[in-house]
């Protein structure tokens, strides 16, 4: 494991930490998508089925069961939890989930390495993960000031991906006959979606204004 | 398509 990965995993923790920190100090899940979270709990599922049944790493297995759990977990406080629930708001999370969820599944049966169940779903998974941040992003966009907790959210999301295009970079570099074109071109469609907000993120705190997306 | 690729990034 090289350096540029590692960070793109604390980065992609210190996201979720930051996130389940927001809703839990603050009792409130304002400006999170309940769609989004529960798209990257659907991600996680079909991308970790290899828990049973291969191993890579102790520190590979800690990390899967963290982001199946703590998606889980944030699912749990958005539709559960007592004060948390009525914090969120569903007339303004009306992104169509299956328009993103359908093509991925079409998409991974059609463009796959293997046509096996488990192949297939981890290949979903790749193509979800791409996309899975869009009706959090649509969100930020209709919430006038974004609180700061959850700009630092979604950024420290985009900045796990960008670590992992580094984090390519180099395995391309350094591993001879490294190669592997839907997690590369899937990653980078999933950064680029970042690349707007990024800006707007730049900007607002270059500016110290509180963070707010043109629509 | 080609072989199957590393499965060891998360």
């Amino acid at each position: 494991m090289n350096i540029f990965r590692f960070a793109g995993d604390m980065t992609h923790l210190l996201s979720i930490i930051v996130l389940l920190l927001k809703i839990n100090a603050t009792k409130s899940c304002a400006g999170v998508s309940l769609k989004t979270q529960e798209l990257y709990l659907l991600v996680f599922v079909t991308r970790y089925l290899d828990l049973l049944y291969s191993y890579i790493s102790l520190y590979n297995t800690f990390m899967k069961l963290f982001f199946i759990c703590s998606s889980g977990c944030v699912i749990w406080y958005i539709r559960e939890h007592k004060t948390v629930s009525q914090t969120y708001d569903s007339a303004q999370d009306t992104f169509r989930v299956l328009f993103l969820a359908c093509p991925c599944m079409i998409l991974a049966l059609t463009v796959n390495h293997d046509f096996t169940v488990t192949e297939v779903l981890w290949t979903f998974s790749i193509y979800l993960e791409a996309v899975a941040i869009l009706p959090q992003l649509v969100l930020l966009q209709r919430t006038k000031n974004v609180d700061t907790l959850t700009g630092n959210y979604v950024f420290l999301l985009g900045g796990y991906r960008a670590l992992y295009l580094l984090n390519w970079i180099y395995r391309i570099l350094t591993e001879p006959g490294y190669r592997q074109w839907i997690v590369w071109i899937s990653g980078t469609i999933q950064t680029a979606i970042y690349c707007d907000f990024f800006y707007y993120y730049i900007k607002s705190w270059r500016n110290n204004e509180r963070l707010s997306l043109p629509s | 398509p080609d072989d199957a690729p590393p499965k060891d990034e998360l």
